[in-house]
């Protein structure tokens, strides 16, 4: 098919601490929470992926994309 | 596709023809930006991992060959090492690794309840420890398993087409569901696949939230945050021809009485895919090296399954990390 999606996908995981309580001094305490959700959509336009909802608990928050 | 952004870490696993790379740069600006970390420091560890794509052509500049990505990376990242793992005539999987570079030395913060415990005086909570490496013998765990599977059956596919779905008056949603953010049906559609399929019955006992999203005609992304600190991902794409579905959880089953055999097996069952393969990789512990075969090699995954037989088998050992990868076909 001409219009076949590519379902494999590109993963790409960035650690900057071992742990939650180890972050390099300078970086809040909250780490990389920080960033404005409207920062990462601003990252992940060039990614072209657009933002469809986000769940966030204590520890994380997760995005779930388009595409 | 999906984002996982921890304080110390983040995943973004994206799929079509997006063009996650490109977004290296202005990802790292934006922690430099907003989080002060400094920008000619080399993050602790990245990750880089794909399947070989089914439509290479089709994708956009640097994700058209592995060559290509591995230039991008190692154009942002220093002492990368790059893997090509599996038969390259059927499936194999791609990797990426790079760890600190030799002058990845900064100050940490270190603050109490630390897996690294803390050094130096403690003063509200917080100490400071000057000079140290973010070493990679630090006493952490991480483990991430991944289910790659094509051909799926199309029983088990059509699941996840839209006009297949129920009506939501007719369901009762998924006790698991997360609240939508917008009015686009795809969030109730994609909660009641959630519980139709039985993905909200994964991790069946563990505190868990699943946000769930239907695509229109076809297609499905969760993701299910467990307990807090762990995730599980599922993408589907369903159309016959080049289906496929892929789960991906750093849940370490084993610490909640589950095999990653009993997870791969209810994860394959949703699909049945005609071929998968899965990756399973953990750093080292003390454990693995005083016994390295029983506590990692052939524990962690199946070597059967039933309905499939399994057709290729390889480990890896990673620096700091082992790596399993297994493939298996079904016996249709």
């Amino acid at each position: 098919s001409t219009d076949a999606f590519e379902g494999p996908e590109k993963l790409l995981e960035i650690w900057f601490a071992p742990d939650e309580h180890c972050l390099p001094y300078g970086m809040p305490e909250s780490g990389l929470r920080e960033i404005p959700r409207q920062v990462w959509e601003q990252v992940l336009d060039v990614v072209q992926c657009k933002v469809l909802s986000v769940v966030s608990s204590s520890k994380m928050d997760a995005f779930v994309l388009s595409e | 596709s999906s984002l996982f952004v921890f304080a110390n870490k983040l995943i973004l696993k994206t799929c079509g023809t997006t063009t996650l790379l490109v977004g290296l740069g202005p990802l790292l600006d934006a922690v430099s930006e907003y989080c002060g970390f400094p920008k000619d420091k080399q993050p602790w560890r990245v990750f880089y991992s794909r399947r070989s794509f089914m439509f290479p052509d089709r994708q956009k500049h640097p994700h058209k060959s592995w060559k290509d990505e591995v230039a991008c990376l190692d154009n942002k990242f220093a002492n990368g090492s790059s893997y090509v793992i599996g038969d390259v005539q059927k499936d194999h999987w791609y990797l990426y690794l790079a760890g600190p570079s030799d002058d990845c030395t900064f100050p940490r913060r270190t603050v109490p309840g630390s897996t690294l415990g803390a050094s130096g005086s403690v003063s509200n909570g917080t100490s400071i420890t000057n000079g140290h490496n973010l070493s990679a013998d630090a006493p952490f765990d991480d483990e991430t398993l991944e289910i790659l599977m094509t051909d799926l059956n199309p029983v088990h596919a059509n699941q996840f087409c839209s006009d297949r779905i129920p009506g939501v008056e007719s369901n009762n949603m998924s006790s698991v569901g997360a609240p939508a953010d917008d009015e686009d049906p795809g969030h109730d559609q994609g909660n009641i696949v959630t519980k139709l399929t039985g993905i909200d019955q994964i991790y069946p006992t563990l505190k868990q939230t699943v946000d769930s999203f239907c695509f229109t005609p076809c297609g499905y992304s969760c993701n299910g945050v467990v307990n807090q600190g762990n995730y599980f991902t599922i993408h589907v794409t369903p159309e016959q021809g080049f289906s496929y579905a892929s789960f991906e959880t750093n849940v370490p089953a084993a610490k909640y009485g589950m095999s990653n055999a009993d997870v791969i097996e209810k994860v394959v069952n949703i699909f049945r895919p005609g071929r998968f393969s899965t990756t399973f990789m953990r750093n080292r512990n003390e454990d693995d090296e005083s016994d390295p075969d029983s506590a990692f090699s052939f524990r962690c995954l199946p070597s059967k399954l039933n309905g499939y037989q399994r057709t290729e088998r390889i480990l890896y050992e990673l620096g700091d990390y082992s790596l399993v990868f297994i493939t298996f076909e079904a016996n249709r």
